[in-house]
């Protein structure tokens, strides 16, 4: 019995492991430092994931960029292209005119946010289809010619004497342009297709812009009209003059210009300048404003009545 | 990594904004180029 109690039997064992609470970790602490690691694991990869977006687009970008670089080359070599057709066909240019100015109200229309998407393939089909077939309507047109007339400041009235026989068949007023137009067509209609639009100019007043669309398909009456001193009598067919831009028409298609308002010399037209200035010409006109004048029956009677009414003062004051 | 995540975004941002103004460029030459092509045909 002595023995077992030299023997120590107890193992030690801590019943108390609380004792050394304060030296281990809390679980909330481990679990706080889980979660911040987690939290830059997961940064670092969204910002890896970031950055690979970013290395995308950018190559996109530069995909682009090449791509409108080229297409920018190949339009402006097509530009160039047609320029030159155009110089060397002056009858396509109003067409042309036409079809660059949609264009660049396209263009605009979409810098303003008009629309245009990445996809819009459909799009770009059908405005296509519609300008080919606007194309196609412009090229039926009949001839365009268009005729400045200079008239006075207090002449108010639509017409242009041209020595043709009109018939007014209407009268309208829009709103980019309060003047109104006024609408001709020949007296030969139906069987003369040929029709004329007047309308004072937006940018003077003084200016009347005759539009003639279609060919007379019968000759010039022989007897020109008389003219009165506030409109120049207008014969079509003389000469085409450059198309101001700041003037256009409605009328679409392939036009012709005979600018009357233009006191300017132009360096063209030296040679028929001199020979407008040589005295066979100045007799010509003279002779041809005589009879023009001679066959105006109001003139005649305006120049009778001045005549008369002279004679009359002179014997007044005789007696 | 929060300051380099926002500089990144806003650069994605950037590149995406002009990534579209550039297809929208393309897209409106393209018709362009297209018109002018029909109409030399």
């Amino acid at each position: 019995m002595e023995y077992f109690s030299l023997v120590d039997t107890s193992l030690d064992l801590n019943a108390n492991p609380l004792r050394h609470i304060d030296e281990v970790p809390d679980n909330k602490e481990i679990q706080s430092t889980f979660l911040e690691l987690g939290r830059k694991i997961s940064a670092k990869e969204e910002n890896r994931a970031l950055m690979e977006e970013l290395n995308r687009v950018s190559a996109e970008n530069k995909k682009l960029t090449g791509m409108l670089t080229v297409l920018c080359e190949n339009y402006n070599a097509l530009r160039s292209q047609l320029m030159d057709y155009v110089s060397k066909n002056p009858v396509v240019e109003q067409v042309v005119v036409g079809k660059k100015r949609k264009a660049d109200s396209t263009a605009t229309a979409t810098a303003n946010g008009g629309g245009a998407n990445g996809g819009g393939n459909s799009e770009s089909s059908s405005s296509d289809e519609d300008s080919c077939k606007k194309t196609k309507g412009e090229h039926v047109k009949a001839k365009i010619s268009r005729v400045y007339v200079r008239t006075e400041a207090n002449d108010t009235s639509l017409i242009v004497k041209d020595g043709y026989q009109w018939r007014k068949y209407g009268q309208k007023v829009t709103r980019d342009n309060p003047s109104p137009r006024a609408y001709f067509k020949c007296a030969f209609a139906p069987s003369c297709p040929v029709k004329k639009k007047v309308q004072r100019s937006i940018e003077d007043q003084s200016v009347l812009v005759a539009t003639y669309e279609g060919e007379h398909n019968h000759p010039h009456p022989s007897r020109v009209e008389s003219t009165p001193s506030s409109n120049r009598c207008v014969t079509l067919g003389g000469s085409a003059a450059p198309f101001p831009a700041s003037l256009s028409s409605s009328f679409p298609g392939p036009t012709i210009t005979l600018d009357l308002t233009k006191s300017k010399p132009n360096p063209d037209s030296k040679n028929s300048n001199q020979a407008m200035n040589s005295p066979e010409f100045q007799q010509f006109f003279v002779e041809q404003m005589a009879s023009s004048l001679t066959k105006d029956p109001s003139f005649k009677a305006a120049l009778a009545a001045a005549i008369s009414g002279r004679f009359l003062q002179q014997n007044q004051t005789e007696k | 990594v929060k300051q380099e995540a926002s500089a990144l975004v806003e650069e994605l941002n950037r590149v995406n904004a002009e990534n579209k103004k550039l297809t929208e460029m393309l897209t409106v030459l393209c018709e362009n180029y297209n018109a002018l092509q029909r109409h030399l045909m």
